[in-house]
């Protein structure tokens, strides 16, 4: 069983590694990335330790090579694909988010029930009519769907993306869905960062 | 110190709590907030005493009781307010969640700094001038601040959140913000989420 906080931190490592890349770098050392995340140098080193990937005493991480460890640690590497459905406000914005793209999951096909949405493309995604989802879904084998759509719709999207084969929803209506055991649902809940913000702020600040 | 996990499981018990209570419902037992939310019975009873307030052998939990000892725990009771900075498409989501009114967060005043939105009404929010925040947000004593601006824009806008007197920044955007000492940053990260959704999801999905 993996930790969740250290499943919290390979895609800030991984994040951090895609920019110093693009910087043309190629070997960090631990520490750097302890430094420049602010994070324990010890948290940091167990935490590359667990993707298999060693340092070199002199260089440090191969850059590539911790990239490649982190994605193959973290499954990237297979589950590239999604669909969303409901392209509203929340759905838009991930349909564009950037961090998807550093991590190479790439949103495939989008979906809506509004006719005045459906046939428009946003973000460059083409919304298609949501009638048409379990056929295409089936067809493109694809496991993994984000709903965004309002709560009194989300179950019935849900059964829709079961019904399409998909096995993971990514959950962000505050609604709680009935799925089969084989599915699993990702509940994305914000209020729970609210709280930990909150917490974290103190009692200082609530003068 | 609070752990973590326990901050994300109140905001849950919180939100059942409330739908409970709109539907006339005085009392609950630890189990059956066990058994609707599929969570461990020994845990929730931890984490319910974890606010101080008991239930009782026969009844179990008064539901306001309940609501008020996790509401005070959290610190809802008095950071019930911010500012929403980017009214975007994740701005304006987050706008209009209602997740934030079952736990009485309310964003008081949103900003951006696009002509074609300042002066528009996004889900109820007037949009105001972002050259107006330092003066209002410091009148008005607002300490939590949302930050849905591109990553190239965000320690600009971070700036003139410190400057307003702003204590805790939900930062949204992928970028790393330099603050003083003082200043909680949350950094809200989907890629995390979805690390996590697709190792749940394990090895027998990726066929
Ligand atoms: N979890 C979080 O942290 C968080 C944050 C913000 C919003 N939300 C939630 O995300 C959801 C979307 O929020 P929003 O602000 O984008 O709303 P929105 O109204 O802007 O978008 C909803 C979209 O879903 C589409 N839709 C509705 N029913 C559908 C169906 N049956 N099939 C296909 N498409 C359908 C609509 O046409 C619309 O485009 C809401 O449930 C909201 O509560 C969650
Ligand atoms: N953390 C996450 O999980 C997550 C998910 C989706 C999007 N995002 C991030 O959220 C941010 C917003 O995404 P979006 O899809 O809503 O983008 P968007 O382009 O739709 O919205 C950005 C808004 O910010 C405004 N803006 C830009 N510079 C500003 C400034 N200096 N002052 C005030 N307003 C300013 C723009 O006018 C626009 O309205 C991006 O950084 C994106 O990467 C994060």
């Amino acid at each position: 069983k993996v930790p969740v906080p250290l499943l919290r931190r390979l895609p800030t490592y991984h994040h951090l590694l895609t920019l110093l890349k693009q910087n043309g770098e190629e070997y960090v050392s631990s520490q750097t990335i302890a430094d420049t995340l602010n994070l324990d140098p010890v948290q940091v080193r167990k935490d590359l330790a667990s993707t298999g990937v060693a340092g070199k005493p002199k260089n440090g991480f191969n850059i590539s090579e911790l990239l490649e460890g982190i994605e193959t640690f973290l499954g990237w590497k297979t589950l590239g694909e999604g669909i969303l459905v409901g392209c509203g406000a929340l759905g838009s914005s991930l349909l564009g988010y950037e961090g998807f793209l550093n991590c190479r999951f790439d949103i495939v096909v989008a979906f809506d029930n509004d006719p005045k949405k459906i046939g428009t493309t946003i973000r460059g995604k083409e919304i298609l009519p949501v009638t048409k989802l379990v056929d295409l879904v089936k067809r493109m084998h694809v496991k993994l769907g984000l709903l965004t759509v309002p709560s009194q719709n989300a179950q019935q999207v849900a059964d829709l993306m079961v019904e399409a084969g998909i096995k993971g929803i990514w959950n962000f209506a505050p609604a709680a869905l009935n799925v089969p055991q084989d599915v699993y649902v990702h509940q994305e809940d914000m209020v729970a960062s609210l709280a930990i913000l909150i917490k974290k702020m103190g009692a200082t600040e609530l003068q």
